[in-house]
């Protein structure tokens, strides 16, 4: 599990 | 990009045109709780601080677009209708979602950095933001269909967001805790609310309390 985080969602 | 995101996507953006309706063409804001319209320019103010963080041109306008659009529906309800908001039917006490909300992103969030934690602030709040609507609803006892509209859209649009979780871990195998959790508490909000819009709404009756 990546600790960069995306928030590719709105 | 999936079915249920870009549907969900659509019915929140189909919620805040129902509401901007609701209130240009009844020339009022009453039975629309100004404290959950206030918390959702917040949620989008917070979560939005990655404006400039390209992701795709989609991702981009609609956060423009929500933000935007949250503030104007403040200043039409604290300036242009002033007149039609009834404060004393509005009485939740957001200083404590807010409190909370900001506690529980200080702890449980994925990266402890000022927009990370801003970030999971906004998931939490959204999640509640809604509550001063509904306590205001039941207090009332009864809304105007237009406004049952508006409310409908809006918890779809969270139901639609849990679908394509669902869709997202098997197919990109993507995880993400955090908004689930937030996500399922803030669909099961709706639930009382979903159950007399289909008795009531759907069934051309107007919306009332049992």
């Amino acid at each position: 599990h990546n600790t960069e985080h995306k928030h590719d969602e709105l | 990009m999936n079915f249920f995101r870009l549907t969900a996507d659509l019915m929140h953006l189909l919620s805040i045109f129902v509401l901007l309706l609701k209130i240009q063409k009844t020339r009022s804001c009453s039975g629309i709780s100004f404290k959950t319209q206030l918390l959702y320019a917040v949620v989008f103010v917070t979560r939005y601080l990655d404006l400039l963080k390209w992701i795709s041109l989609y991702n981009t306008l609609m956060k423009i677009f929500f933000i935007a659009s949250s503030i104007y529906i403040l200043y039409l309800m604290k300036i242009k209708f002033r007149a039609t908001y009834d404060p004393s039917q509005d009485t939740f006490r957001i200083e404590f979602l807010l409190g909370a909300c900001l506690l529980l992103a200080l702890v449980f969030n994925y990266t402890f950095t000022f927009i990370e934690v801003l970030w999971t602030f906004s998931i939490y709040l959204e999640a509640v933001a809604i509550l001063p609507q509904l306590f205001m609803l039941s207090r009332t006892g009864e809304a105007e269909t237009i406004t049952t509209h508006y409310l409908f859209a809006l918890g779809a649009y969270r139901g639609l967001y849990l679908l394509n979780w669902i869709w997202r871990f098997y197919t990109e195998h993507h995880i993400d805790w955090i908004v689930w959790v937030a996500g399922a508490i803030q669909t099961a909000l709706y639930s009382d609310f979903f159950y007399i819009y289909y008795k009531k709404v759907l069934h051309g009756q107007k919306f009332e309390l049992p």
